[in-house]
């Protein structure tokens, strides 16, 4: 098989499985790339896995190389270790970098606007590519899982699955800290910092008295500037004050750098205050125009 | 650059290796691989702000589904992907309770029918990463439908 990999720089083991990494066609002009790495039980009878990172724009070798895959890089960025917990242990996963323009993956005429229809679609017929490459596969069970951004790739994929004409033995998706909703993303989050102990009293007295109404609060997309403010510094607390957004307890790796891509995903994350996000940015702390009584 | 808090400078340096690229079968015209692209970000078209109406459907087409979350994620926190199924309004089939890893409490999980809600206790965004083995755990039990 053309794309098969007979050998990896620093890997010093012997794989007990076998894996390929190439090009799914989707659109024209659009080329996505896959690695595919077999189970590690019984690549025949064990299920078929589609894992997609998020972003949106951001790699699913990350997804590989840092979270499920069979192996990760050490941090002299040339050697590789086997990863124990590695879920192509019990089935066959398929990676594939998406849209096109993230990682590896491409477009011929080197245009990276997309929507989220249109990467479905895109993801739907790289989905058909990989199935005509490895038809064998086509009876495996299916299962397609996102992650983060992935929250919204992998619903919109499995409904093009499931209702298309493509045979495929689909069983079921899974979102691992997905978005799935702006709405409750943005108004969980003020009740999660608040109750970790990220804003204190006073601005948690604020939120309140600006943004709640007999009983009934909306951090989402209230009419209050003065609520749209507090939120913005109690999102501000959250994503530029020095925590790991990722994971509140452990410590900031690499230090406070941001990433435009990583910074236009939390304005995704939080359409209505996005636009203040950059100011945000900028700002050590609450924008001085804000005063917390 | 990564996003932040995330230091991705081994997988970056070891896939842009040449003789890496070669194995992967990476053409050599392709730009230096990074983990997130200003390309893609910059020109996205987010066109759901909800995927409520999705999941009712693949639902109702018998689909199974699972959302996990790690409870220290901050970037989409595990409370707001609770309420999201929560406010699917299906009938809850089981009460909101722990599930067990290595004889420890890995997490909480309830089920609604054919999606289960499950949290991965301690762990961040990216779950495999941070707790590798409930991880896997969790994902043995949901491609073969079995108990958490």
């Amino acid at each position: 098989a053309p794309d098969e990999v007979t050998n990896l720089p620093g890997m010093k083991f012997k794989p007990n499985y076998r894996q390929w990494s190439g090009y799914l066609q989707a659109r024209q002009g659009k080329f996505l790339h896959y690695w595919f790495v077999t189970s590690q039980r019984d690549p025949v009878k064990d299920p078929l896995v589609l894992w997609l990172n998020g972003g949106p724009g951001c790699s699913s070798l990350d997804g590989f190389l840092s979270e499920n895959g069979p192996f990760h890089v050490n941090d002299n960025g040339a050697s590789l270790y086997e990863n124990a917990f590695s879920w192509n242990k019990i089935a066959n996963v398929l990676y594939v970098e998406s849209p096109a323009g993230v990682g590896f993956s491409y477009s011929d005429d080197k245009k990276y606007a997309t929507d989220d229809d249109q990467v479905a679609d895109d993801n739907y017929k790289a989905l058909q590519s990989f199935f005509a490459k490895f038809p064998n596969f086509t009876q495996n069970e299916f299962f397609i899982f996102g992650e983060s951004y992935g929250g919204i790739y992998a619903p919109t994929l499995s409904l093009r699955v499931a209702t298309g004409a493509a045979k495929i033995n689909f069983k079921g998706f899974a979102v691992g800290n997905g978005l799935s909703s702006f709405a409750l993303n943005d108004q969980s989050l003020i009740y999660f910092g608040y109750y970790h102990g990220l804003f204190g009293e006073d601005l948690w007295r604020d939120l309140n008295i600006n943004c709640c109404e007999k009983g009934s609060c909306n951090f989402y997309n209230s009419s209050s500037d003065a609520c749209k403010t507090l939120v913005i510094v109690a999102f501000g607390i959250v994503y530029n004050s020095g925590l790991n957004e990722y994971a509140l307890y452990l410590d900031c790796e690499g230090g406070r750098r941001s990433h435009r891509g990583y910074e236009r995903t939390m304005i995704h994350l939080f359409k209505n205050c996005g636009k203040h996000m950059h100011t945000l940015k900028f700002s050590d702390g609450a924008p001085s125009s804000v005063s917390l009584g | 650059e990564v996003p932040p808090c995330i230091n991705s400078t081994a997988q970056m340096n070891w896939l842009n290796r040449g003789d890496v690229r070669k194995a992967l079968h990476i053409p050599a015209t392709l730009p230096p691989w990074d983990l997130c692209s200003d390309d893609v970000g910059e020109q996205y078209t987010t066109l759901y702000s909800t995927v409520k109406d999705v999941y009712l459907k693949l639902i109702s087409l018998g689909l199974r589904a699972l959302v996990y979350n790690g409870d220290t994620d901050m970037a989409c926190n595990f409370l707001g992907d609770q309420w999201f199924v929560e406010d699917l309004g299906l009938e809850a089939t089981t009460k909101y309770q722990t599930w067990i890893h290595d004889d420890q409490i890995a997490g909480f999980y309830q089920q609604f029918g054919n999606i289960t809600f499950l949290t991965v206790k301690g762990a961040g965004h990216m779950v495999p990463q941070w707790a590798p083995g409930p991880a896997f755990h969790m994902f043995q039990s949901f491609i073969t439908n079995g108990y958490y």
